[in-house]
């Protein structure tokens, strides 16, 4: 079988020597087996959808990415997800925004993109659809991190706007190596 | 933000991306992840992009489908495509972040104008290759 697989965990600042040796192992740890779950899916004559899924549910679950566990805060407090797929054999396309409640946004998507007449949904209302088609929903607080909501706190504050609440449900403040932080910041300053 | 380009073995591409956004947005900023054709493309005629970086400039570059048309109209390769429009195009905008590229031949790309850019990439039969910077 002929397959191939290109995977990015995002873009910023990230430059050797700023990264500590344990951060980049993690990286590149969680790479490699994002690589392997593509692989046993492609390998096994699965199609590409199947393998986007299958790669992305992973990354969507580990919180050293910003996307589903993980994910960055906006200044309401919330973390806000966005997953959008395309199937280049019929060019059929799906995609959700501003989704909070929703475990794997990319399965959304392909839901939207596979189960209704539509391309986009956001918000209340592609969650609704969410729940009608089975998808598996968790609590807001499912994708909090310490040091993603630091860094959310971090730039409110630099902002001169006002800190939302803790989520509910979320655990208890945990302390966070602000120099880790900084790090963080330039690693994935971009969304 | 992350994403993923695969070609099955039937031929088919697919791309997918998902994103926590930027921190602290407001006013239900969105950025391109959702938007098909800026930060999410697939055609088995061309290619299959999926995108990263500041948002706005691959919505008004429609960076992914532009590198599939190049490929697709201009019948340039996967990587000369994706350099056009990141470190060409995009750059020139003041846009910076990456894509990762796919062809139906198995032909890949990525292309990035920030220092670093979590990727990896494997064919079959091929050693798995993982970069950062």
């Amino acid at each position: 079988s002929d397959w191939a697989l290109v995977i990015h965990g995002g873009a910023g600042v990230i430059e050797r020597g700023q990264m500590t040796a344990e951060r980049e192992a993690e990286y590149r740890a969680a790479m490699h087996a994002a690589l392997d779950r593509g692989e046993a899916v492609l390998e096994a004559g699965g199609s590409a959808l199947d393998a986007i899924e299958a790669v992305i549910h992973g990354m969507e679950d580990d919180p050293l990415f910003n996307a589903g566990r993980g994910a960055v805060f906006t200044a309401a407090g919330r973390n806000e997800l966005d997953a959008s797929i395309m199937d280049g054999a019929t060019l059929n396309a799906g995609a959700v925004a501003g989704v909070t409640q929703v475990r794997h946004p990319i399965s959304l998507a392909r839901a939207v993109m596979e189960r209704s007449r539509h391309v986009m949904l956001q918000g209340e209302g592609a969650e609704t659809f969410a729940i009608e088609q089975g998808i598996e929903m968790v609590p807001p607080a499912w994708f909090f991190t310490e040091r993603r909501w630091a860094s959310m706190t971090r730039s409110l504050e630099r902002l001169g706007l006002d800190l939302p609440e803790r989520p509910e449900g979320a655990p208890e403040l945990q302390g966070v190596d602000h120099g880790t932080l900084e790090r963080d910041e330039r690693e994935h300053r971009f969304g | 933000t992350v994403g993923v380009v695969a070609l099955d073995s039937d031929g088919n591409i697919a791309a997918g991306t998902s994103t926590g956004g930027t921190t602290a947005k407001r006013w239900g900023r969105v950025g391109d992840s959702p938007i098909l054709g800026a930060g999410t493309y697939a055609s088995n005629a061309s290619c299959g992009v999926s995108a990263t970086g500041t948002g706005e400039y691959f919505i008004r570059l429609t960076v992914a489908s532009r590198i599939c048309a190049l490929v697709e109209f201009q019948g340039l390769n996967l990587q000369d495509a994706s350099d056009q429009v990141i470190q060409d195009e995009l750059t020139a905008m003041g846009g910076d972040g990456g894509i990762v590229a796919l062809t139906p031949s198995g032909e890949i790309a990525w292309s990035y104008n920030t220092p670093g850019m979590y990727r990896a990439r494997q064919t079959a039969g091929g050693d798995p290759v993982v970069g950062i910077y």
